[in-house]
């Protein structure tokens, strides 16, 4: 564990939560992309299965027993309990446009054709583009909540700080994945648009 | 055969 992991991990964390507050807290899930959501919950779903198989420390079961449970509690809100806020005109990409290339792709390029490490390759390929439901329903309303732009703002830098983390344990351990790293680093790219209008503006963001 | 890199990051 490093400093940037764990950072990482924190903002991922604080990302997740503000979100599931949000919804909670304003009984309403306008402006939030339901689709994202539910590529998270699969995101997680297919990653955290070697919960069942392995463990690796208390801090690594936890941590991802709270964002499978975040993960489909925000799916919850979002389709069922707060149903009636839901946007599903502006939130109108189409996710079978990223899942199947992506389940191709992990078919393809991984370390090992063996079911889990195929289902950890398509969860880290598929991270990298779930946020794009969310960008492309900003775009097309044309505007964020503030709070919704400060979840975006931890939900990219989370995987920015993985970026330094690879390279601390590159130079530290010797360990490389270049799955991971491909993967974080389109993910990363994806937001530097968001970045920039979220650092110039600070307040709402029209995209 | 190619080394899997272990699996320890959430």
């Amino acid at each position: 564990m490093n400093i940037f992991r764990l950072t990482g991990d924190l903002s991922h964390l604080a990302a997740i939560i503000i979100l599931l507050l949000k919804i909670w807290k304003t009984r309403s899930c306008a402006g939030i992309s339901g689709k994202s959501q539910i590529l998270f919950a699969l995101v997680f779903t297919t990653r955290y299965l070697d919960l069942l198989t392995s463990f690796i420390s208390l801090y690594n079961t936890t941590m991802k027993v709270i964002y499978i449970g975040c993960a489909y509690a925000t799916v919850y809100l979002i389709y069922m309990k707060f149903k009636a806020t839901y946007d599903g005109n502006h939130d109108s990409f189409r996710m079978e446009f990223l899942v199947v290339p992506v389940g191709g792709l992990a078919c393809l390029v991984n370390h090992d054709f063996s079911f889990l490490e195929i289902l950890w390759t398509f969860s880290i390929y598929l991270e990298s583009v779930a946020i794009l439901p969310q960008l492309f329903m900003i775009s097309k309303t044309g505007e964020a909540e503030t709070i919704t732009t400060h979840y975006l703002f931890f939900l990219g830098l989370y995987r920015a700080l993985y970026l330094f983390n690879w390279i601390w344990r590159f130079y530290f351990e010797g360990f490389f994945d270049m799955i991971a790293i491909v993967a974080g680093m389109v993910q990363t790219i994806l937001y530097c648009d968001f970045f920039y209008l979220y650092v110039t503006k600070g307040q709402g963001i029209s995209l | 055969e190619e080394e899997v890199p272990e699996k320890d990051e959430l």
